[in-house]
C-alpha cells in the first residue's frame, strides 16, 4: 500500500494496539483513550506479555518487530485469556 | 505447547466433521481436500479418525462467514484475523470458523486453506496456541511456510500426544499374534524373549521391544525398563532396526519404509524419512537390523538374508551391495533381528538366540541367550 499521511497512521496503529492487546492478551477495557494510557504500567506489561509469547525481545514498547507483528495475519483465538 | 484450561479433549477416538458451506475463492474439491488434509496431519500422530457427514450436528462444523456471523467473535474484513476455533465439546465446541474476507488459496499467494485449518483443527482437538515460532499452533501466520515439505513440529506432536497418546501401530505391520487384548509388557528374563531392536545410546545399550526398552549401562547389572513413549513420543512402538553414529551422536530408528534420527531425547527436525533416500531398492519393504563400524565410517543394512554396506562419509551406499550374510558373517542368519557392538564384539540378536561375532577374525565367538544382558 502507498503511505499514508503519517498522523493517520499513528491512530490507526493505536487502534490495532489496543484491539490487539485486549482481544488476545486480555487487556481490560478502558474507557480512556488510549493513546495517552500507552505508557502505563498495565498496557507496558501487556506489551511485555505479548513480545514475550510472541518470541519478540521484551521492552514493553511499541517498536517496529512489535507493530509488524501486530499487523501480521494470525488466528482469532487468544494467545492469553482470564 | 499448551492446552485449553481443564484440559477439554475428546473422549473417543472417532470424530465426525461438516463442511457446512464454501468459499467461492476455491472448487469445492479443493476446500473438500484442504480440509481432509488438515486432519490427516493430526490423524497421522495419534489414535484418532476422521469421517466427514453431510447432514445433522457433526463434532467439527466447518463454515466460512464473515464480520458479525452469529458467535461473540466477529471477524474484521480482510487481513489480521484468519480464523477461529472452539476447544473440544458439544455444540459450538470444536467448530472451526474461517473468515470469508480473507483470499483462500491452494498456494501460498494468498491465504492457504490446509495450513489454516490444520492450526484451527489444532485448537478443535484441545491445544491452545504455542510460543514456539516453529510450531504449527503458533498463533502468527507464516505466509512463507514450505507447503511441500509440511511437517507437524515436535512441540506440536508432543502437545496432541499428551491429550491422545501416540497412533496404534500401523495397519500395514504384521500382526503379531497376541493372547489377550492388551499389549503384554515383555518379561525380562523369559527364554523366549525375542528383540526388535538394539543400539547403544551415549555409552548405554538399549533393548527394545514392542513398546518398551530396556535401558542397561555398564556401571548397573540389572536394567531399567521404560516406555518408549516416555522418551519420544512421536517415535513407533515395534520398531525394526536402531543404530548409533557415535561420532555424530546420532541414533537412526527404522520402522517399515521410514526412519527417524534422535539426539538424546530430541527427535531431529525433518524427520522421518523414508528409507529408500538411502540408496534401498524400491523392493525393499523394511530394515531388520542396523549396526554402524565406528573404525570403518560404515554402516551394515541387515535385510532377510542379505545385507548391504552404507559409506557414513559419503552418504551413500557402496557398490556391490547387497552381499549374502553368510558370505561375510559366517555363522550369522540367515535372518537378523538386531546388532549392536560392545568391546570390539557385533551381537546379533535372532529370536531367543544371541551370536558374539568377532568382525577381525570373521567367526562366531559365543552363543548366548538373547537376554544375556540383563543378569536373569
Amino acid at each position: 500500500h502507498p503511505l499514508n499521511g503519517a498522523a493517520r497512521d499513528e491512530e490507526d496503529s493505536m487502534d490495532l494496539v489496543q484491539h490487539y492487546l485486549e482481544d488476545y492478551y486480555n487487556l481490560a477495557k478502558d474507557a480512556k483513550q488510549f493513546a495517552k494510557r500507552k505508557d502505563s504500567s498495565p498496557v507496558v506489561k501487556k506489551i511485555q506479555e505479548m513480545q514475550k509469547f510472541l518470541g519478540l525481545k521484551v521492552t514493553g514498547k511499541l517498536d517496529s518487530d512489535t507493530l509488524q507483528v501486530m499487523h501480521k495475519p494470525r488466528c482469532g483465538v487468544p494467545d492469553i485469556r482470564e | 505447547f499448551r492446552t485449553f484450561p481443564g484440559m477439554p479433549k475428546w473422549r473417543k477416538t472417532h470424530l465426525t466433521y461438516r463442511i457446512v458451506n464454501y468459499t467461492l475463492d476455491l472448487p469445492r474439491d479443493a476446500v473438500d481436500s484442504a480440509i481432509e488434509k488438515a486432519l490427516k496431519v493430526w490423524e497421522e500422530v495419534t489414535p484418532l479418525t476422521f469421517s466427514r457427514i453431510y447432514e445433522r450436528e457433526a463434532d467439527i462444523m466447518i463454515t466460512f462467514a464473515v464480520r458479525n456471523h452469529g458467535d461473540f467473535f466477529d471477524f474484521d474484513g480482510p487481513g489480521k484475523v484468519l480464523a477461529h476455533a472452539y476447544p473440544p465439546g458439544p455444540g459450538i465446541n470444536g467448530d472451526a470458523h474461517f473468515d470469508d474476507d480473507e483470499q483462500w488459496t491452494k498456494d501460498t499467494s494468498g491465504t492457504n486453506l490446509f495450513l489454516v485449518a490444520a492450526h484451527e483443527f489444532g485448537h478443535s482437538l484441545g491445544l491452545e496456541h504455542s510460543k514456539n515460532p516453529e510450531a504449527l499452533m503458533y498463533p502468527v501466520y507464516n505466509s512463507s511456510t514450505d507447503l511441500a515439505s509440511f511437517r507437524l513440529s515436535q512441540d506440536d506432536v508432543t502437545g496432541i500426544q499428551s491429550l491422545y497418546g501416540p497412533p496404534p501401530a500401523s495397519p500395514d505391520d504384521p500382526v503379531k499374534p497376541t493372547e489377550s487384548a492388551r499389549p503384554q509388557t515383555p518379561a525380562m528374563c523369559d527364554p523366549t524373549l525375542s528383540l526388535d531392536a538394539v543400539t547403544t545410546l551415549r555409552g548405554e545399550i538399549l533393548f527394545f521391544k514392542d513398546r518398551h526398552f530396556w535401558r542397561k549401562s555398564l556401571r548397573t547389572l540389572k536394567p531399567g525398563f521404560y516406555l518408549i513413549s516416555s522418551f519420544w513420543p512421536s517415535l513407533p512402538s515395534g520398531m525394526d532396526a536402531a543404530y548409533e553414529v557415535t561420532s555424530r551422536d546420532i541414533v537412526f530408528i527404522f520402522k517399515g519404509k521410514q526412519f527417524w534420527a534422535v539426539r538424546g531425547s530430541e527427535v531431529q527436525a525433518g524427520y522421518p524419512r523414508g528409507i529408500h533416500t538411502l540408496g534401498f531398492p524400491p523392493s525393499v519393504k523394511k530394515i531388520d537390523a542396523a549396526i554402524f563400524d565406528k573404525p570403518k565410517k560404515k554402516t551394515y543394512f541387515f535385510v532377510e538374508d542379505k545385507y548391504w554396506r552404507f559409506d557414513e562419509k559419503k552418504q551413500s551406499m557402496d557398490p556391490g551391495f547387497p552381499r549374502q550374510i553368510v558370505e561375510d558373517f559366517p555363522g550369522v542368519g540367515p535372518k537378523v533381528d538386531a546388532v549392536f557392538e560392545a568391546f570390539g564384539f557385533f551381537y546379533f540378536f535372532s529370536g531367543s538366540s544371541q551370536l558374539e561375532f568377532d568382525p577381525n577374525a570373521k567367526k562366531v565367538t559365543r552363543i548366548l541367550k538373547s537376554n544375556s544382558w540383563f543378569h536373569c
